[in-house]
C-alpha cells in the first residue's frame, strides 16, 4: 500500500470559474462556491470523479442508488446539457439556477416543458403524458382503472392542446401553465433563495484553509 | 379531490422525482 504524498487538487475536471457561472444565474458567487460543496458531496457519493453519475443522483434524492424513476431520469437527462451521461458542476448550477426563487418563470416554463417531452420532439405527446401519468402512478402503489387514466389524460390534454393537433407544443404549454400556475410550482426551490444562510454547513472555507 | 378531476400534470408535479429538494437534505 502506498501513501499518496501529493495534495488532491482544489477543483476537480469540470470546475467552472464561480464568477461566471454566478454572472449567468440567480446565484452570487459565494452562493455558488456553497454549492460546490455539495456537488462535491453528490459527486462523489459512488465514484469521486467530480461529476454526478445517475446512480449518485438517485442516492441523494431516493436514498438509494438503484430506485429508478422516470421522472428522476428525465431531470437527470435535463441537467446533463452535454448528453455524455453525467452531471458536470456548470450544468449543475445552471440548472438549480432556474429553480431558484428569481430566475425567469418563463425558463421555468420551458425547463418543465423539456421534462415532459420524452421523446424530445419539441412536443408533449398524448401517449408521453399518459406514460407520465402511468409511472406516476406506479411510484405511488396506486392502482386506476384504465378508463380512469384515460379520461385524465384526454381531460389534460383537451384543455391543454388548443390547437387539436394531437399534442402540446411550447406555445400552448405556456398558455396552460399561465392559466394553471400550480404546475411549476415544484419548479422552485425556496431553499435556494439564500444558500449561504440556509445551509452554512456547504459554506467551508476551501479558498482560504488548504 | 377525485383523481378523475384532476390535472394530469397537477398529478404528475407530486413524483418524488421531481422533488429536488431532497438533495439539500442531509
Amino acid at each position: 500500500m502506498g501513501c499518496f504524498l501529493s495534495k488532491r487538487p482544489k477543483h476537480t475536471a469540470g470546475y467552472e470559474d464561480p464568477t461566471l457561472l454566478a454572472a449567468e444565474t440567480p446565484f452570487n458567487v459565494s452562493e455558488v462556491e456553497a454549492l460546490y460543496e455539495l456537488f462535491k458531496k453528490l459527486s462523489s457519493s459512488i465514484v469521486d470523479d467530480g461529476r454526478i453519475h445517475k446512480e449518485e443522483f438517485q442516492l441523494a434524492l431516493f436514498r438509494n442508488k438503484n430506485k429508478r424513476n422516470l421522472f428522476a431520469d428525465r431531470v437527470f437527462d435535463t441537467f446533463d446539457v452535454k448528453r455524455n451521461g453525467v452531471i458536470e458542476f456548470g450544468e449543475f448550477i445552471r440548472a438549480l439556477g432556474i429553480f431558484h426563487p428569481n430566475a425567469p418563470v418563463e425558463s421555468k416554463i420551458e425547463f418543465a416543458f423539456r421534462l415532459y417531452d420524452l421523446r424530445q420532439t419539441g412536443f408533449i405527446e398524448r401517449e408521453e403524458l399518459k406514460e407520465m401519468v402511468l409511472a406516476l402512478l406506479h411510484e405511488s402503489d396506486l392502482v386506476l382503472l384504465e378508463d380512469v387514466v384515460e379520461t385524465i389524460v384526454d381531460k389534460t390534454f383537451s384543455d391543454a392542446d388548443t390547437k387539436g393537433d394531437g399534442k402540446i407544443d411550447v406555445e400552448e404549454w405556456k398558455e396552460f401553465v399561465s392559466r394553471n400556475p400550480s404546475l411549476i410550482k415544484n419548479m422552485t426551490l425556496p431553499y435556494l433563495k439564500d444558500i449561504t444562510l440556509a445551509f452554512p454547513s456547504f459554506v467551508v472555507t476551501s479558498e482560504v484553509d488548504d | 379531490v377525485a383523481p378523475v378531476a384532476m390535472n394530469a400534470f397537477e398529478l404528475i408535479s407530486t413524483s418524488q422525482g421531481l422533488n429536488l429538494g431532497t438533495l439539500f437534505e442531509k
